[in-house]
């Protein structure tokens, strides 16, 4: 669902 | 590492109960399970962006146990005036993950 890395893994963002 | 975890036993159980509340899955709960219970909070969004930022420790978009208390540890104390500091201090990193 996320891509690795990177800050698309904070759903606040 | 051996420092005393800031979250203590009976905050820990507090936030167990939030935490298997919210319907884990494998011990962990997604993203999109966790952010209703930060935006309830009423804290601005950026706060919570930050939160989210020092609690999920692994970096993949979910929270488990430990880091869920992190979460709310920061949550709780931002809700009393302190702030949510930049970078996660030792004392709050949970002693499963040093």
């Amino acid at each position: 669902q996320y891509p690795a890395g990177g800050s698309s893994t904070n759903p606040f963002l | 590492v051996d420092i005393p975890w800031v979250v203590k036993p009976e905050e820990k159980l507090k936030f167990d109960s939030i935490f298997d509340s919210l319907g884990p899955v494998g011990g962990i709960l997604t993203g999109d399970k966790v952010k209703p219970v930060l935006l309830n909070s009423k804290l601005p969004v950026d706060i919570l962006g930050r939160v989210w930022e020092l609690s999920d420790l692994d970096r993949d978009g979910m929270l488990d146990r430990d880091e869920f208390s992190v979460a709310m540890y920061l949550v709780y104390r931002a809700l009393e005036g302190e702030p949510v500091p930049m970078s996660l201090p030792p004392p709050l990193v949970p002693p499963s993950k040093r």
